[in-house]
């Protein structure tokens, strides 16, 4: 474990927070994508599969790992159900049309193409690595449909931009110190999401200047 | 090798 690693995870953990935030203070979850939300629900299911074969108590960093597998899992859940049930007469179904399965396609095939082993729980994490990558594309391309983003959603898209820029920086760290160097597909996947990520840093980071809310062009 | 190892990140 390091500062990128810990600082990373706990960006993630504020993004997940202000989400919940955001659709609890204004009982509304206009302008946040449920495909993006059930991509992550997919991403998680299918890359914590180990905690049905690994001993929370193993480790110091197993048990971290396990508390926050259990909590992303169930937070996504959390938010997928508001979503459909409690607040769905405010979610924007006419906007949120981007089409996942072929996300999910794409990742399915490219799994089965690279992965680091030849076994069923590889390359399901494969494929988590690869839906993960393009996940928040619903939500980026529903923001583009309305124009105008309010600004508990920028944050929370910027936290986890900043989470997935963080652990760039724990890869890089891990690279040098502990010498790994068998993680090519997870680093290629988190490159990509993070480039994913810049483009969104770049007019958040406007607008902030501005003083203005968020409008995607 | 264990593949654990491999996945110790979130």
């Amino acid at each position: 474990m390091n500062i990128f690693r810990l600082g990373g995870d706990m960006l993630h953990v504020v993004s997940i927070f202000l989400l919940l935030l955001k659709i609890q203070t204004s009982h509304s979850c206009a302008g946040l994508s449920l495909k993006t939300q059930i991509l992550y629900m997919v991403v998680f299911s299918t890359r914590y599969l180990d905690l049905f074969f690994t001993k929370p108590w193993h480790s110091a960093l197993t048990f971290y790992n396990t508390i926050m597998k259990i909590l992303f899992l169930s937070s996504s859940a959390y938010t997928i159900y508001l979503m459909q049930k409690r607040y769905k007469h405010t979610y924007d179904k006419v906007h949120d049309t981007f089409r996942i399965q072929y996300l999910i396609a794409a990742a399915a095939v490219l799994a089965l193409i690279f992965h680091l082993r030849l076994t069923v729980f590889e390359i399901l994490w494969a494929f988590s690595v690869f839906l993960e990558s393009v996940a928040i594309l619903p939500q980026l391309f529903l923001l583009q449909e309305t124009g105008e983003v309010e600004n508990i959603t920028s944050h929370y898209i910027f936290c986890l931009g900043g989470y997935r820029t963080l652990y760039i920086f724990n890869w890089v760290w891990r690279y040098f110190t502990e010498h790994r160097r068998n993680q090519w597909l997870a680093w290629g996947c988190g490159t990509v999401q993070t480039l994913i990520y810049a483009d969104f840093f770049y007019y958040y980071i406007l607008s902030r200047k501005q003083g203005k809310k968020l409008r995607l062009p | 090798e264990d593949s654990s190892e491999d996945h110790d990140e979130l």
